[in-house]
This record gives C-alpha cells, sequence and structure tokens, in this order.
C-alpha cells in the first residue's frame, strides 16, 4: 500500500460519502444518474468475487463489503425508496448503458490476463468503471445546473483514478515486476473522460459562479 | 506481488 492508492480509495470513499450525503440530506435524487450508479454496483459485483476466496488484507475486505454495499443501497434508494424514487430525473437519464455493459463485457472476453471467469469479469469490471460515468455526465449537461454535492460527487469520482494513476507509476518504479496494463490504460481512460468536467469544475471554482456545462 | 493474477487493489 501507498499513499496515492490510500489517498484514491480514501477519495473514492469520500464521494460515495458524499453522494450518500446528498440523498439522505436533501431526500432527493435529482441530478443523480440511476444508470451509472448500477453500472458501478455491476462493477463492484463483478471485481469483488474474490472476497470470500482471496483474503488480501482486512482493509481490502472492509473497503470491498462498503463499495457493493453503498453501491447496492444506492441503486435501492434510487429505485425503491418512496420519497427519493420521485425525484429521480427518469426522462433526462436515458443514455442507453446496455450498450456499455455489452461493450465492455466483448472487450474483456478478448482482452484479459487469463481466459478464466474471474480474470474475464475482473478486466469487464476494469472496462465497465472507465465508461460508467458516462450516464452521469450526460445527464449533468442535460439538466443544465449542477448542486454543489453532486459536483463535489463527480469530482472525487474522477479525482480517485488520478490517484491510482500514481500509485501504479508509484508502483512500476519500485516494484520489479509490476505489470497491470489494462487497468492502468482503462485508468487513463477513465481520468481522460473527466478531463472536460475537472476544466469546468476549475473554471466555476476559479469564477466562484454556478457550475455549468455546455449541453 | 501483483504478477499472480492477485488483484491486491480496490
Amino acid at each position: 500500500m501507498n499513499i496515492f492508492r490510500l489517498a484514491g480509495d480514501m477519495t473514492h470513499l469520500l464521494s460515495i460519502i458524499v453522494l450518500l450525503l446528498k440523498i439522505y440530506a436533501t431526500k432527493s435524487c435529482s441530478g443523480i444518474s440511476l444508470k451509472t450508479q448500477e453500472l458501478y454496483a455491476l462493477v463492484f459485483l463483478a471485481r469483488y468475487l474474490d472476497l470470500f476466496t482471496d483474503f488480501i488484507s482486512v482493509y481490502n475486505t472492509i473497503m470491498k463489503v462498503v463499495f457493493i454495499a453503498s453501491s447496492l443501497a444506492i441503486v435501492w434508494c434510487m429505485r425503491l425508496h418512496p420519497l427519493v424514487k420521485r425525484s429521480y430525473d427518469k426522462e433526462l437519464d436515458t443514455f442507453r448503458h446496455y450498450f456499455l455493459i455489452g461493450g465492455t463485457f466483448v472487450l474483456a472476453l478478448v482482452l484479459n490476463e487469463k481466459f478464466t471467469l474471474q480474470e474475464i469479469l475482473w478486466a469487464f469490471s476494469i472496462y465497465l468503471e472507465a465508461v460508467a460515468i458516462l450516464p452521469q455526465l450526460v445527464l449533468l449537461q442535460r439538466s443544465g445546473n449542477v448542486d454543489n454535492l453532486t459536483g463535489q460527487y463527480v469530482f472525487f469520482l474522477g479525482a480517485y483514478r488520478a490517484f491510482y494513476i500514481l500509485n501504479w507509476i508509484y508502483r512500476y518504479l519500485t516494484e520489479p515486476r509490476f505489470t497491470r496494463w489494462i487497468a492502468c490504460v482503462s485508468g487513463i481512460v477513465q481520468t481522460g473522460i473527466y478531463a472536460d468536467f475537472f476544466y469546468y469544475y476549475f473554471i466555476s471554482w476559479k469564477n466562484n459562479s454556478k457550475l455549468k456545462l455546455p449541453a | 506481488n501483483a504478477n499472480n493474477g492477485i488483484k491486491d487493489e480496490l
């Protein structure tokens, strides 16, 4: 474990806490894409299959449980909670995310470390995570104004993978045979997708103005 | 280490 990876995991945890706070405090999920939340739940379920087979560390196990439980709780909240589900922007959240699931799964069948179910699902979860934010970014562009907590949620979500890139560089330099090409290339693509959001987020922070994404 | 397929990262 290095400082970059710890910072990345904590930033990821923070993004989930900010999202839970927004939903709990405002009893509303307006501006949040249910499709992105469903994709994240799928990412964690596909990636943490080894939760019960490979014990890495207490930290690793606890974080996996927290990520799976929180992503399922958010999906449950947005679909079933009587008060919250009414504020879901159903007509704005129209990204055809099934194409993302199909495309990334086919890619995982072709590009994986080993043609075993666990490795294919791991690669699938890595590719899917890279594109999972797209429905959310599209929804933000459509809904025009972005409330602070939602903006912070997306910002932390993008920042966490940027820390992971620093972690992979650090591990590549310090561990003799560390290569994790699938995660690293996919992580760079994932962080790149946030680039324009980061730009508009920085502008709105600099001008102290409301975050607006061009339609 | 990370090469024997064990995914030690989240």
